[in-house]
């Protein structure tokens, strides 16, 4: 049972740091603050962002813990991977730049999957290859529209 | 492998029958507040039996998944999803699958149906065939609105269950 | 001390529904389950949007819980009324039309009260008397940057 | 009677002394994630005692407010508000009220002081003349990141506890 917890913690552990790194071009892990007891652990996250100090994550501002939860939900899928994801407004928090960043990793993983995702900001926006738009009609009964799909190259 | 249509007929906010067609690739779904983006992503939780409980697509009670207009709910619910199967991921001989399912509500509660290229199956089955294509009845490849910021919020102990949960 | 929670309640409920009226032309109301019982009571929202039927908050959708949370929480302020606010990121599920309306109820507000609002919103930013910008510099310190004020006609 | 400037050194991000100049009115603050600006929040809430826990100004003590930089820490963290009283809110004959605090980090611990137009004063003397000026310790007039998405997850019995706390 432990060898079982270890084997998917060291996977998810490395895809996380490869994630993070590609996320914010600075160094993050997940360690446990009692390995030879995992199952009385927390799981903790440090990441050292480029040239920052390294910082916990309760420390971190809105935006960089946002980015770094999501690298952690990444790094599961990434052990986990399915031929398609839903993600429905995960970049909340985040600011131009680092939506960018985002969208940016999802359209490269989108040569794999397919990705729907639901989200208001331009960057995503730009980077899609094809965008559904939702609005609610006077009926009160919801209407797709504006299907603009690209063709991808 | 990927979804090619999502049929929506009075499910949620979709009050009429509805398709959706999605490309391969990187798609988004965009529109103003309270338009209805997030019941697609509930209606594919939904259709797959992905969510084990109603709470999770936001709904007191699965029969408040059925569409109401005017305060009067029409008494069935139904989503299809439509995979493309060219690459034969699922043992079924066929490019397309076609998973439905369909909740009718009546004065004693409610029934809840699946079909399986339109053949009436249980639950079990559906779940056998998307194991075969990588969807889990764990659901990690959706993160719904709000998850983010609940996992930017959780405890070091509870984020270690995650590890537990997947392992 | 019934007493004392009635007067409280009965005033931020006026203040909700007036406030909502105002931010989503639609009606909403405060409500506890059991009046006759308030300190075992729980304290419930309801909505009725324009043209829609009523619903309470948990079955809304994410920028609409959004914008029925911002009411309350307005609706206490006006009730305790203090000379200056300040609102961290607070338009964070809303979409831009929304944003906006948001907007214009602080810049109605800040005649006669100071609201120090953190935004990245578009519809914010224009709506602003003053901008302060603020960045990380090289050395890891924040800086501020292009404070821009607009005189208040 | 409004703020007129904050003067933060070495709180937080800040490290070395920044004047920011504040407008009656609207006042939009902006910029990257990560760059200060809910530091600039939590420099009102330490300054004038409105926050009765570090956790709130996410400082896991007193002591992380004071500016680290390259690990190391400077010995002492200071703001200070100047408040504009030209209405005569606050009953101070002064046209201008300065409340600054500072913590001084050492090996055994901490000292926080606070000075009101220059003179040493207690924290309850500060906050006398705050509520003067309509401004509680509770804090109702500063919403945090993230307040309003805790604000729609509590169950009614938690919010209705929150008109308990203001009655
Ligand atoms: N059974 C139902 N019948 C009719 N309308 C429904 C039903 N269930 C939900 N709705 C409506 O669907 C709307 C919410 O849709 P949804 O949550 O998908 O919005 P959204 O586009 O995700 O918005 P946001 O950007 O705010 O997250 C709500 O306004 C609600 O009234
Ligand atoms: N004592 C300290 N010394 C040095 N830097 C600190 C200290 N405390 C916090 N910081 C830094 O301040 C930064 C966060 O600032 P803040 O939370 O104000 O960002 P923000 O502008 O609100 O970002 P967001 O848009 O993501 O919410 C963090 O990167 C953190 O490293
Ligand atoms: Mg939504
Ligand atoms: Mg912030």
């Amino acid at each position: 049972k432990k060898d079982a917890f270890f084997e998917t913690f060291n996977a998810v552990s490395k895809n996380f740091s490869e994630i993070i790194a590609e996320l914010t071009d600075g160094e993050g892990e997940l360690y446990l603050d009692n390995p030879s007891d995992p199952f009385n652990s927390g799981l903790n996250i440090r990441v050292k962002p480029y040239r920052k100090p390294v910082q916990r994550l309760e420390s971190m501002s809105g935006g960089e813990k946002s980015l770094v939860a999501l690298a952690l939900i990444f790094a599961i899928q990434r052990y986990k991977p399915a031929p398609f994801y839903a993600f429905d407004e995960v970049d909340m928090f985040l600011d131009g730049v680092n939506v960018g960043r985002v969208a940016k990793m999802i359209k490269e993983r989108s040569r794999d999957a397919q990705f729907i995702v639901v989200s208001l900001r331009k960057p995503m926006l730009e980077m899609a290859d094809g965008i559904i738009g939702v609005t609610m009609g006077r009926d009160n009964t919801s209407t797709v529209t504006g299907i603009r799909l690209k063709a991808r190259v | 492998m990927h979804i090619k249509r999502i049929i929506l007929k009075n499910f949620k906010s979709f009050g009429k029958k509805v398709e959706i067609p999605f490309e391969k690739g990187f798609i988004v779904i965009s529109g103003p507040n309270g338009s209805g983006k997030s019941n697609i992503i509930d209606s594919i939780l939904f259709c797959l039996g992905l969510s084990s409980s109603s709470r999770v697509l936001r709904a007191e009670k699965l029969t408040d998944l059925v569409h109401s207009g005017n305060g009067r709910q029409v008494g069935e619910a139904e989503v299809t999803i439509i995979f493309d199967n060219s690459d034969g991921r699922i043992d079924i001989d066929e490019e397309e699958i076609r998973v439905t399912r369909k909740i009718r509500v009546t004065e004693k509660g409610y029934y809840s149906y699946y079909y399986l290229n339109g053949k009436s199956v249980n639950l079990s089955e559906i779940q056998r065939i998307l194991e075969q294509a990588g969807i889990h009845s764990d659901a990690y490849n959706v993160i719904m609105q709000g998850d983010v910021t609940r996992i930017t919020e959780m405890t070091p102990l509870q984020r270690r269950k995650i590890i537990d949960d997947i392992a």
